[in-house]
């Protein structure tokens, strides 16, 4: 189960 | 960090900015959707819900407290302070053809399941990519509830639009924080195209949904540019 994505964005 | 993104953020928080003070100084929310505003706080909790588990920058946790702050506060003015100046009887856009939907779907598209990974957690077969229960963490909760702010973010200003539509006209000043709401994903836009070359960044989910959000905005941009620049009222 890939890395879940963390959003540096607002 | 790039000046796409940054403007971008900057222009995001002028429109929330300048939307609270012409509620809060002309103590009236008349042609204010308020189902919008209801939809643009639903956003940003459900993708601001990792303020509580991880920290990014000083800059990013500041600007997302000030958005949730000025969003309720927004919610706040025009449903109970100045109630009287809603404009119920136009802001009449059915909320829930976009928040059903924007569910659904952000369930079958996001970063974490296909719809067959779906359908298995429904089952509760593949135990561990159960949503929430003893075998997973929240990372699936949360990253289903940031597709769908996406998703949401893209069609929130809908009953805002629609209701300009109905009355036929916006103050100026509602026009402003239109022009602003819409510039910031254009240039976020701008900045995925930057971070996809310079960072080799690319996040399809975000840039379908701001692709969606900044076409809902064209029609206003031009009436905007056309009428509003030379200082007209926005008659439509």
């Amino acid at each position: 189960d890939e890395e879940t994505k963390e959003h540096d964005e607002l | 960090m790039n000046i796409f993104r940054l403007t971008g953020d900057l222009s995001h928080l002028a429109a929330i900015i300048i939307l609270l003070l012409k509620i809060w100084k002309t103590r009236s929310c008349a042609g204010i959707s308020g189902k919008s505003q209801i939809l643009f706080a639903l956003v940003f909790t459900t993708r601001y819900l990792d303020l509580l588990t991880s920290y990014i920058s000083l800059y990013n946790t500041f600007m997302k407290v000030v958005y949730i702050g000025c969003a309720y506060a927004t919610v706040y003015l025009i449903y109970m302070k100045f109630k009287a100046t809603y404009d119920g009887n136009h802001d009449t856009f059915r909320a829930e053809f976009l928040v059903v939907p924007v569910g659904g779907l952000s369930f079958l598209v996001n970063h974490d399941f296909t719809p067959l990974e779906f359908l298995l957690v429904i089952m509760y077969v593949s135990y561990d990519m159960a949503l929430c229960g003893p075998g997973s963490n929240c990372s699936h909760c949360f990253q289903i509830l940031w597709t769908f702010s996406i998703y949401l973010e893209s069609v929130a200003i809908l009953p805002q639009l629609f209701m300009i539509s109905k009355t036929g006209e916006a103050e100026t000043i509602t026009t402003h924080y239109l022009f602003f709401l819409g510039l910031y994903r254009a240039l976020y836009l701008i900045n995925w195209i930057w971070r996809f070359y310079f960072e080799g960044f690319f996040d399809l989910i975000a840039i379908v949904a701001g692709v969606v959000q900044t076409i809902l905005y064209c029609d206003f941009f031009y009436l905007y540019v056309t009428k509003v620049v030379y200082s007209e009222r926005l008659p439509l």
